[in-house]
């Protein structure tokens, strides 16, 4: 997970 | 209903005009278009009933797995109503002679194969949608955590597409499948295209915003 930390950050956020 | 409502706005290239048509130019524009579809489809997905309620390793492998045929799905749907004409977005259409000088022949090529499938089979936009959600839900389950949830999650959009398609197409009882059945060729497809770009990756002459980047890795 810490190789893909865009698609992380945007499933866990709101865009 | 919910995935009709979930469908992302249309998409904008903006293409700088001054800019010759070129190779890479025109890589450049697509790479710099599917950063942005990435974000609306990540966006979309978490629209899907039942995808957020999945474990965020398994809602990440399967966006991994699939964001490539999800990506095409959009721009095979979008051309639909064109003849020889990919409609990449709502103000960049790639023609065979665009294709051609542009360096992008073969994927114009097999897409427009792909585009030729669904236009024979007449695919509506309820089947579209339906089918694209399919598609994120049948990535590689070897990844996967929590194989009965996602599968649960499938069983519901395949049983969503076979209603649809009973009462719609009545007279078309094998029309779900035959639609199931594209989907082989869809993956080709995508791998195809995936392909291009990891070259273009290592040949350095394209620049790539970092989701992109981050999705091509994966594959």
């Amino acid at each position: 997970q810490e190789k893909h930390r865009i698609l992380h950050k945007l499933l866990q956020n709101g865009n | 209903s919910q995935l009709l409502m979930a469908e992302p706005e249309k998409i904008y290239a903006t293409p700088d005009p001054g800019l010759p048509e070129t190779d890479i130019n025109a890589l450049s524009t697509l790479c710099e278009l599917a950063d942005r579809e990435l974000v609306l489809t990540i966006g979309w997905a978490k629209h899907i009933p039942g995808f957020s309620s999945l474990s965020l390793a398994d809602q990440m492998s399967l966006l991994q797995g699939s964001w490539m045929e999800i990506l095409l799905l959009g721009v095979v749907h979008r051309s639909l109503p064109f003849q020889g004409e990919l409609v990449y977005a709502e103000d960049y259409v790639v023609d065979e002679l665009r294709s051609r000088v542009c360096g992008l022949r073969d994927l114009y090529l097999c897409t427009l194969h792909l585009v030729h499938r669904y236009r024979t089979l007449r695919l509506d936009k309820e089947e579209y949608v339906t089918l694209k959600a399919l598609v994120l839900t049948n990535a590689d389950l070897l990844r996967i955590e929590d194989v009965q949830s996602v599968q649960r999650l499938q069983d519901l959009l395949q049983d969503a597409l076979h209603d649809y398609d009973s009462n719609q197409y009545r007279e078309e009882p094998r029309r779900a499948g035959q639609l199931l059945l594209t989907l082989p060729l869809l993956r080709q497809t995508a791998s195809k295209v995936v392909l291009h770009f990891h070259r273009a990756r290592a040949q350095g002459t394209v620049s790539m915003h970092k989701l992109f980047l981050e999705m091509l890795e994966a594959k």
